[in-house]
Formats: structure tokens, C-alpha cells, sequence
């Protein structure tokens, strides 16, 4: 409990200085930590057990499966999600832009990229809608024809597409853009969400042994 | 919310991270090396007193009706920087016992700053 001359306990911070803040922020931390565990003091270890003793418990634990798995694959794989940000759109293209971070681009391999959308139809529609997704190609290549997926929309909801290799190699660059084009006139009328709670995401697979696996490979 | 930055006075997150080691607990809790604590500074001149999290309504127009009730009859207003988001924090640590123990402890990490 602080004895302030502040309205709040929280404008202490510019009547103490550095040094005692930090202390005391240390001691509320510790204090914090050992009240939410129910402990009154810190455990003393009897026996302690060493790092390494420890991962090897931890990877039996897993069972003999996961252990064999770490021995020959050393990679590991998680999976990385951006958030679309919508660029230049119109009636006929919703262009959808998407920033992984130089942690995921810095020479990892990305091997599997989804694209998650949601579509709402107008609720006369009826028939099915096909959808074009276009993967424009890095300036500076010699091919110009964009990489082009489809996919049939049959109502309004989530819909999700697996991306390629092109989509892929984007997203481990540190950035996708993606075209996504209504075929019919159907289609036209149809919203691609972009809301708070219906934003399109790309759900990157990334492996973080990905350099050492391609040299090996060779 | 907003984060600190500078000299700044008004109602902010700092970020404040506890290393485990050099308060010497790396030997009893495995996981995490450390702890993004944070915590909220700052002051709350009554303009900026909302509830936290309250979007722009009917409830806000209130409130502000009620604020400007109370500037008019007392001093001070009460108003408090704290914290309006946070976020578990979970630990893999030795017990009494010399038993692993993983637990998640709530509302330990402070994630952003407001006014009450």
C-alpha cells in the first residue's frame, strides 16, 4: 500500500525515482507470483534437477512417438496468421494485402498458406458463386501472368482456400497480395466482409528448420 | 490505450519485463525466462476519466454528465489510472514437493491503460 500525496496510487510514478521504482516493482512481482501460486516463500529446491535431465523427462512424457519424430526431424513447425489489410477495391475486386514479419520471412519455409474469407450473399441468391483469386507476381520477374485459384461459393459464411507455391514463397518474402475477383453477376452483389469480426486472414504453416531441410534435400 | 513514451504525464502503459534470473528464480520456475509485467502511470485529468472500454453511446453521455455533476461538487474526482486489459501468464515451475507444476495465473501481464 502506497502513502501518496497523488489522487491514485498509479501517479506515484513521477514521485519516486528510477532505482526505488524498480525495486519495488520487482518486490510487487515477486509478491504477485507467490500469492497466485499459494506459496508464503519461494520453494527451495532439495534436489535439483538438472536442464537437460528435465527436456528428456518432458519428451518421454510425449512418448516414444514425438521423441523418434525429434531425433530424425529436427524442424519445427508453427503456424503464423495475418490479418488482411484492404487495399485499392472496387465492385468487381477486393484486393487484400498481407505483412508477415522478417521473424517468418527471415529464410523460413512457409509450406502450407490458407486463405480464410467470409462472404456474405444477398439472401435471393440462390446459385453459386465462383470466386477468382489472383496472386499478382513480384516485380522483377520475367513472368507477368498472375497465379490464378477459383472457388465455388455456395452461401454466405466462412470459406477458406489452399494457397500455392506462388502464395507461399510471398508470404516467406514478408508479403502477399491477393486479388479476389466475383465471376458472375451474382457474384457481384456478394460483400466480402473486412469488419472487425470478419476480416480475411492468411494462416501461413511455417517450418523454422526450413533452410537447414532444402540443403539437406540437395 | 496508449504506451509510454517519453516524458509523458498522461494515464500510459510502461512496459516493465522481470527477469527470472536476476531476481535469482530461473532455479525454480522453468518456463518463461521472464515476466512482461507493465504496469500503468500516469495522470487522469477529469476530461480524460471514461470507463474503460466504453465506446461513444448513451452510456457515455451519461457518464460524462455524471463526471461534470461531480467536478462541480467536489475536488479531485477520483479518477485512476489502471489497468483496462490483461492477459495470463503461464508458468512451469517446481512445487515444495520438487513437483512440476504448469499453471496459468490470470490477469498477470498488463496489456493497456485507461482512466476509470
Amino acid at each position: 500500500i502506497l502513502q501518496t500525496a497523488g489522487p491514485c496510487p498509479s501517479c506515484w510514478g513521477a514521485t519516486f525515482d528510477l532505482e526505488s521504482q524498480r525495486e519495488l516493482l520487482l518486490d510487487l512481482a515477486k509478491k504477485s507470483i507467490l500469492n497466485k501460486l499459494h506459496l508464503s516463500q519461494r520453494p527451495t529446491l532439495s534436489r535439483p534437477v538438472s536442464r537437460a535431465a528435465l527436456k528428456t523427462a518432458l519428451q518421454r512424457l510425449r512418448g516414444p512417438r514425438w521423441e523418434t519424430l525429434l531425433e530424425h526431424d529436427p524442424t519445427q513447425e508453427y503456424e503464423v496468421i495475418s490479418f488482411a489489410e484492404t487495399g485499392l477495391s472496387s465492385i468487381n475486386r477486393t484486393r487484400l494485402d498481407f505483412h508477415f514479419s522478417n521473424r517468418t520471412a527471415g529464410g523460413r519455409e512457409v509450406r502450407q498458406a490458407r486463405l480464410v474469407f467470409f462472404v456474405h450473399l444477398p439472401s435471393n441468391a440462390t446459385q453459386t458463386v465462383n470466386m477468382q483469386v489472383l496472386v499478382p507476381r513480384p516485380r522483377g520477374t520475367n513472368l507477368t501472368s498472375p497465379s490464378q485459384h477459383r472457388l465455388q461459393v455456395e452461401g454466405s459464411g466462412w470459406h477458406q482456400l489452399l494457397l500455392g507455391p506462388e502464395a507461399q514463397a510471398a508470404c516467406g518474402r514478408g508479403h502477399l497480395t491477393l486479388e479476389l475477383i466475383p465471376e458472375s453477376q451474382a457474384a457481384h452483389s456478394s460483400v466480402i466482409l473486412g469488419g472487425f469480426s470478419h476480416r480475411p486472414f492468411v494462416a501461413a504453416r511455417v517450418s523454422a528448420g526450413g533452410q537447414h531441410r532444402v540443403r539437406r534435400h540437395r | 490505450g496508449i504506451d509510454c513514451q517519453g516524458g509523458s504525464r498522461m494515464c500510459c502503459r510502461r512496459e516493465f519485463f522481470v527477469d527470472f534470473r536476476e531476481i535469482g528464480w530461473h532455479d525454480w520456475i522453468i518456463q518463461p525466462e521472464g515476466y512482461a509485467m507493465n504496469f500503468c502511470t500516469g495522470q487522469c485529468p477529469l476530461h480524460v476519466a471514461g470507463m474503460p472500454g466504453l465506446s461513444a453511446s448513451f452510456h457515455t453521455a451519461v457518464l460524462n454528465l455524471l463526471k461534470a455533476n461531480a467536478a462541480a461538487g467536489t475536488t479531485g474526482g477520483g479518477s485512476c489510472c489502471v489497468p483496462t486489459a490483461r492477459r495470463p501468464l503461464s508458468l512451469l515451475y517446481y512445487d515444495r514437493d520438487s513437483n512440476i507444476v504448469k499453471t496459468d495465473i490470470p490477469d498477470m501481464v498488463v496489456e493497456a491503460c485507461g482512466c476509470s
